[in-house]
C-alpha cells in the first residue's frame, strides 16, 4: 500500500508545470525515502531529477517500493481539478494499475477523487557521477528566468561565462548580440535575493535557450536557483522545493567537435 | 553556434 498526503496540492501542480514541457510521461519511484523521478527528454539532451522527501509529506506510507508510470498531460488534467488550497492524497495498492488522487478543501467542505490509469514505461536510468564543479552560482530564480527570456529573443544559444568578477550571460543572432553581467552581491542577510558565486576555476559553456527556458518553468517553486558548471560536463540547474525536496535539471552543453 | 551534444556522451545508462 502506498499513501502520501501533501498539505499543498498547489506545490505538486507547480512541480508538474515545471516538468511537463520536457517529458510526456515519467515513472515516479516510491520508496520509504520518498518519491523520486529521473527522466530524459526525447532527444536525450536534458534530464529531470525530482526528489520529494517522505518527511516533507503530512502523511507518508510506502510498504513496498513502487514505480508508477504516468502520462504527464493526464496527470495535469487531474491536478487542474484541485483547488489552490486543497490538500492532496496520492494512493495506490501494491501492484495496482491505477493511482488515486484525493483533493480535500481546507474545511473538508469539498472532497473529490480521481483515479488514473498507470503506464508501464521502460525508462533508461542514467548513472550520474559526483562532480567537482568549477563554478557554483546562486541567484534569484526570477532574475535567471528574466535573463534567459530576454536573451532568447536574439539567439538560439546562451554562453554562460563565470569568473571571480561575476557571471556573464551572452547571446548572438541575426540582429546582433546581447550580454547580461551579474556581479556578486553583498546582501548576505537576504540570501535568496543575492548573487553568490563560488568559483574554483573560470568556465565558459554554451547552452540551448529552448531548454533553459523550459527549466525556468520551475521558477514558482523557489526564490533561488543554483547553476553548477564545469568544463565539458552538463550544466545542473537546481531549484530547492522548501521543506519537500528539490528539482534538478541537467543540460548537455553545445561543444565544438 | 557549436553543435548540441547529448547526455549520453557524459553519463552511462545503468
Amino acid at each position: 500500500m502506498f499513501e502520501a498526503r501533501l498539505a499543498s496540492s498547489a506545490t505538486f501542480k507547480k512541480v508538474l508545470d515545471a516538468i511537463k514541457d520536457l517529458l510526456n510521461e515519467a515513472s515516479f519511484d516510491c520508496s520509504d525515502a520518498g518519491i523520486q523521478l529521473q527522466a530524459m527528454d526525447n532527444s536525450h539532451v536534458s534530464l529531470v531529477s525530482l526528489n520529494l522527501k517522505s518527511d516533507g509529506f503530512e502523511k507518508y506510507r510506502c510498504d513496498r517500493n513502487l514505480t508508477m508510470g504516468m502520462n504527464l498531460a493526464s496527470l495535469s488534467k487531474v491536478f487542474r481539478c484541485s483547488g489552490s488550497d486543497d490538500t492532496v492524497t496520492i494512493k495506490a495498492q501494491d501492484d495496482a494499475d491505477t493511482v488515486t488522487f484525493m483533493f480535500e478543501a481546507k474545511k473538508q467542505e469539498k472532497i473529490s477523487d480521481y483515479e488514473m490509469k498507470l503506464m508501464n514505461l521502460d525508462q533508461e536510468h542514467l548513472g550520474i557521477p559526483e562532480t567537482e564543479f568549477s563554478c557554483i552560482i546562486k541567484l534569484p530564480s526570477g532574475e535567471f528566468a528574466r535573463i534567459v527570456r530576454d536573451l532568447s529573443q536574439f539567439g538560439e544559444s546562451i554562453v554562460i561565462s563565470c569568473t571571480k568578477e561575476g557571471v556573464k550571460f551572452s547571446t548572438q543572432g541575426d540582429i546582433g548580440t546581447g550580454n547580461v553581467k551579474l556581479a556578486q552581491t553583498n546582501n548576505f542577510d537576504k540570501e535568496d535575493q543575492s548573487v553568490i558565486i563560488d568559483m574554483q576555476e573560470p568556465v565558459s559553456l554554451t547552452f540551448s535557450c529552448e531548454y533553459l527556458n523550459s527549466f525556468t518553468k520551475a521558477t514558482p517553486l523557489s526564490n533561488q536557483v543554483t547553476l553548477s558548471l564545469c568544463d565539458n560536463v552538463p550544466l545542473v540547474v537546481e531549484y530547492q522545493i522548501p521543506d519537500l525536496g528539490h528539482l534538478k535539471y541537467y543540460l548537455a552543453p553545445k561543444i565544438e567537435e | 553556434t557549436p553543435p548540441q551534444t547529448t547526455l549520453l556522451a557524459f553519463f552511462e545508462i545503468c
